[in-house]
């Protein structure tokens, strides 16, 4: 996109295909190219090097510039609970985070709240031993509700720092299903003041327009703090980010970048504007 | 077949009587919306919407006394064209096992598709074998022996790193009922991570499958496109599940696999329980995709 000596159609054209295949996805990227339209029709920018620059720092900017921290509690513990559609990355992200705080010195403990998917709360007892975290669990089919609880109040009576709660995979658009989550924050919050302090939407970067809805549904039942954006070592680009900072102002706090404990960064908005386009 | 949607967009072509290639033009740029919003491939679309300008635009269209229904035609043909190809059943082996390979990018739903079919193909009076062939994932192997375990279904798993060797044995075994089909479910993995995709072919190698199912989340976006290309490429896919069908993704990236790979969908998962996949059905794709 970056060679052209004129900003002409076959330019402009470009930068719309960029960010349609990036998953911006039509809205958003009509938003953007007008944006563009109206700078170069004000001479503000002339070169095709110029509106590359200008849409990755309105980009970045939509994303709020800057890196969004978690959400600590005034006073331990700080309860943060990860959400979202089936096969997202929820567990191999709530092990990463383990890990990461783990590492800064937290006291972590780990609440095995999937109570529903074949072997759930073993693959989140791996990651909790990799992590070094605490480890709460019940039998499978218990009450997800009851787990979460369980690890609050453990956490609470043994002066540990982070509750990080996984739950169940489920669609959006399941009714009972996101009753069941909306219970699990009415425990948590009965039994902490301010609790949950961050709810992270964990979402695919592989995912289509349908991550807005995912967005706006969980927002909605849950109030989601926070994206935390998986599978970015794949080629997927996961521009719907961009849309859903534009509609619900959420931001991205972290990125998985790959399968391991390791692989899990801050969100830099102005990598990722750059990012999108190459 | 078509939506209320693109319906619409024919009812105004409809009231125009004659249609100038503008008129077309109009249309095609409705559809070409419609395709994006439902996470169609942005290069398929072209050539899709490119294919239906040219046919729409030919003399028998100006010269057609009802050339909006001539349009109409011509989308319902190229978008049935898409969909409606290739052999939707399974490729049954003459001797058995049939073995059927799962594959696909993590977390698209292989490892509960792999029971599903299982379950599915039990019910039709086959013996099915489940192959634990994921050796990375926590717990992986424990998940299909729970599901295995849920549906009755024996599930083969060996202390071993290396999936070739598991896979090589599940069909070395010597039992008194040889198992039929073999069900391999493997692990994730991304089309550009070159050994894992190797891993795949020696494992294509070794057991010679009668049938490649690359398993797609229907909520992929734009992506779907290259992951195909490389996974077809690499394996030489035979068929594609689209799976989380029970969600309200409009499933564009079926659209987008289908394209580039020629490959027939044959199943969908329409949900998390055992008994939740279907045979696919174009018609009912095509109506969710034009919205
Ligand atoms: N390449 C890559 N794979 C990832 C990443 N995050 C998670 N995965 C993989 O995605 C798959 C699904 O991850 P899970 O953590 O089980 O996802 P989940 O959301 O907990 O799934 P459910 O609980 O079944 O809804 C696993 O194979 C993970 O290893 C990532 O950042 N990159
Ligand atoms: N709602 C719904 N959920 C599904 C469907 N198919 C699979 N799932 C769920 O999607 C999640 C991922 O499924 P898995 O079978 O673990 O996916 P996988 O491809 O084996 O994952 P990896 O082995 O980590 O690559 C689980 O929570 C499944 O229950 C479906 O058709 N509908
Ligand atoms: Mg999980
Ligand atoms: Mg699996």
């Amino acid at each position: 996109v970056g060679f052209k000596r004129e900003i002409d159609e076959e330019f402009t054209e470009g930068l719309e295909e960029a960010l349609i295949l990036a998953d911006v996805g039509l809205p958003t990227t009509q938003y953007l190219m007008e944006q563009l339209g109206q700078q170069i029709r004000a001479r503000g920018v002339r070169t095709p090097a110029e509106a590359l620059a200008y849409l990755k720092e309105e980009v970045a900017s939509l994303l709020g510039r800057e890196v969004s921290p978690l959400n600590w509690a005034p006073s331990p513990p700080t309860v943060i609970l990860m959400v979202g559609v089936n096969g997202s990355g929820k567990t191999t992200s709530l092990g990463k985070l383990a890990f990461l705080l783990a590492r800064e010195g937290k006291k972590v403990v780990v609440a095995a709240a999937d109570t529903f998917r074949a072997a759930a709360i073993d693959q989140l007892e791996v990651w909790a031993q990799r992590s070094g975290a605490a480890f709460i669990r019940h039998q499978p089919g218990a009450d997800p509700a009851a787990v979460a609880f369980d690890a609050l109040q453990a956490a609470k009576s043994r002066g540990w720092d982070v509750v990080l709660v996984d739950t169940a995979g489920r669609l959006q658009t399941k009714v009972n299903l996101m009753e069941e989550l909306k219970k699990i924050k009415r425990v948590l919050a009965k039994e902490q003041e301010g609790a949950p302090h961050e709810v992270l939407l964990v979402l695919d970067a592989t995912t289509g327009q349908n991550a807005l809805s995912q967005a706006r549904l969980f927002k909605e039942a849950v109030e989601v703090t926070g994206i935390v954006l998986t599978k970015l070592d794949g080629t997927a680009k996961g521009g719907v980010v961009v849309a859903i900072a534009r509609e619900l102002e959420l931001p991205v706090k972290f990125i998985g970048l790959g399968e391991g404990i390791e692989d899990l960064q801050p969100f830099y908005p102005r990598d990722f504007a750059e990012a999108l386009f190459t | 077949l078509l939506s209320e949607r693109i319906q619409g967009i024919f009812k105004k072509l409809r009231s125009k009587g004659r249609l100038t290639p503008e008129d077309v033009d109009g249309a095609l740029k409705d559809i070409r919306v419609a395709l994006l919003e439902a996470d169609v491939n942005f290069r398929v679309v072209k050539d899709l919407v490119n294919r239906i300008r040219e046919r729409a635009v030919g003399q028998e269209i100006l010269e057609s006394l009802t050339p909006a229904q001539q349009v109409v035609k011509i989308v319902h043909e190229e978008l049935t064209r898409l969909m409606g190809g290739g052999e939707r059943g399974i490729n049954w082996a003459p001797q058995p096992p049939t073995v059927v390979m799962m594959v696909g990018l993590q977390g698209s739903g292989k490892t509960t598709t792999a029971a599903k079919l299982a379950a599915l193909w039990k019910k039709q009076g086959k013996r099915p074998l489940l192959v634990a062939a994921d050796v990375y994932r926590p717990a992986a192997v424990k998940q299909l022996q729970v599901l295995g375990e849920q549906i009755g279904v024996p599930v083969f798993s060996w202390e071993s790193q290396d999936p070739v060797e598991i896979c090589r044995r599940s069909l070395e075994q010597n039992l008194p009922f040889p198992p039929n089909p073999v069900i391999i479910d493997t692990a994730g993995r991304l089309h550009i991570d070159v050994p894992l995709m190797e891993e795949l072919k020696a494992i294509k190698e070794e057991i010679q499958p009668q049938e490649i199912l690359l398993v797609v989340d229907a909520m992929t976006g734009q992506d779907a496109v290259e992951v195909a290309q490389r996974f077809h490429a690499d394996l030489g896919l035979t068929g594609v599940v689209l799976t989380k069908m029970d969600g309200d993704a409009r499933g564009g990236a079926a659209l987008s696999v289908l394209a580039v790979t020629g490959c027939p969908i044959k199943f969908m998962g329409t949900g998390e329980k055992i008994g939740n996949i279907e045979i696919f059905h174009p018609d009912r794709l095509a109506s969710r995709i034009l919205g």
